[in-house]
């Protein structure tokens, strides 16, 4: 049993797809997995379809509501969903005001280890108070780069950050590792920065690459996982595939 | 003369990209033109050929620097960037514990009102105390939408929060626009997406659409802005398009 945090301060590098899509081809797989969604923008619990603002939600576990009583079923068997609240924004704010509060979330979601095998933890792209709690719950994290520059160019100071976190929150947190996104078999662009990945953090990065699939990106408005709403999709392969190698690691 | 904010917390959606494609344009036009970059990514930085973490940087203006000293020329004749630093990351931490924090970077910029016609803000993916700093020192803001469901899905919330900063902190802060971004004529979704906030949006979305174009996300990697890394690209052409409608209307 492990739990996951999806951290990348870089926006738009994928925190949410991979969460989502992950988390959804371990628990077709038969895996009882859960997404906590510590995302202000609440894109994970509306990619599982369900509503933004349900209440109770995680900013009502960050204030004591026991978290198991927080969780909600989606439409795919053994996954299911702590969804997000546009209140979270204010956890930002609040949370450093706490006493002891950078393991609010770590204590929050003790109970439900024994609820799945796999619990992934949707951050929003900051290093903020709640990104900082999520990586104080977690035991380990996966970092989503998109095949981009800019991605590229924050990788190294992400991974300074997170060995701060290591050293100072939560030392038993570990890299489980990089996982190359919206990579682009037509551009050059794609392959250097695969490329520059690879020779840079070699022992870091997943063998699975997830494509740029269209599919992924309309999956959403369907609320549904990109295993459901199209299986045979090369983003659903692509998933299947890093599930399966990291489902070999855990 | 205006500063123009560029924001929305939703990450990858374009605003460092459109933050500095359309300063380089409108400064190749011939106006003067200044890059401020709130993110502590640094991102429109390292796109316009500085290296990242230099001082003077915008850290060091919201702690007493004159704005003025921290100005940095580029490659482009016109065109000057105010960089970041990744101690700005302290600064969503350090801004809300000083006293009237709201106004720190209004008042460290009102010198530059007088040194540029067109000023734009860079923000970070949040509306944490840097972007509401900067929205606090903006005279407008574009809200740069991907041609993605989870952009457009976050939009309606985004435009409320707009609303509120008018009301609490800057009534003076007007919407210039939306602008699409990554707009792909091979994918329906871009075109429902365009559709549907022409649709809730007609007064608000600026009548040029920004094609996906690799150009556009190579150019950084070269620290130089899309209209001398490849002028002739759809990408520089639509931005190009976008500044002379931006200039028509200041
Ligand atoms: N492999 C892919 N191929 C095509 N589109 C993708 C892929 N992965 C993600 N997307 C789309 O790209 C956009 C950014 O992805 P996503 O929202 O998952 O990133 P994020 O890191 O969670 O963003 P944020 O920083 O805002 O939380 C979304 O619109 C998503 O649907
Ligand atoms: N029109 C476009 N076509 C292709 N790629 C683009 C386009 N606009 C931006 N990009 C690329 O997409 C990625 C996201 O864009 P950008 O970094 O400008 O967004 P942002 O909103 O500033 O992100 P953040 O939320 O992290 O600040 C970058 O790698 C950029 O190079
Ligand atoms: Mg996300
Ligand atoms: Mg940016």
């Amino acid at each position: 049993m492990a739990i996951y945090a999806l951290a990348n301060q870089k926006g738009g590098v994928g925190k949410t797809t991979t969460a989502v899509s992950l988390a959804a081809s371990l628990a077709e797989a038969g895996a009882k997995t859960i997404v906590v969604d510590a995302d202000p923008q609440a894109n994970a619990t509306v990619a599982l379809g369900l509503p933004k603002d349900q209440e109770p939600s995680l900013y009502d576990v960050l204030a004591g509501t026991p978290a198991v009583d927080a969780l909600r079923d989606t439409a795919v068997p053994n996954l299911r969903v702590l969804p997000a609240h546009s209140d979270l924004a204010a956890a930002n704010v609040e949370i450093p005001r706490m006493e002891s509060s950078d393991y609010l979330l770590r204590d929050a979601l003790a109970s439900l280890r024994e609820e799945a095998q796999f619990i992934f933890l949707d951050c929003p792209p900051s290093i903020g108070p709640l990104t900082l709690n999520a990586l104080g719950a977690a035991d380990r994290v996966i970092v989503p780069v998109q095949a981009e520059y800019f991605a590229l160019e924050g990788l190294g100071s992400l991974l300074e950050t997170l060995g701060l976190v290591q050293k100072q929150l939560n030392p038993a947190l570990a890299i489980e590792g990089l996982v190359i996104t919206m990579w682009d078999p037509r551009t050059r662009l794609s392959h250097d920065v695969e490329a520059e990945v690879r020779k840079h953090f070699p022992e870091l990065v997943f063998e699975t690459v997830i494509p740029r699939n269209v599919r992924l990106s309309e999956a959403p408005s369907y609320g549904q996982p990109i295993t459901q709403y199209d299986p045979r999709s090369t983003g659903a392969e692509a998933y299947v595939h890093l599930a399966e190698e990291l489902a070999t690691r855990a």
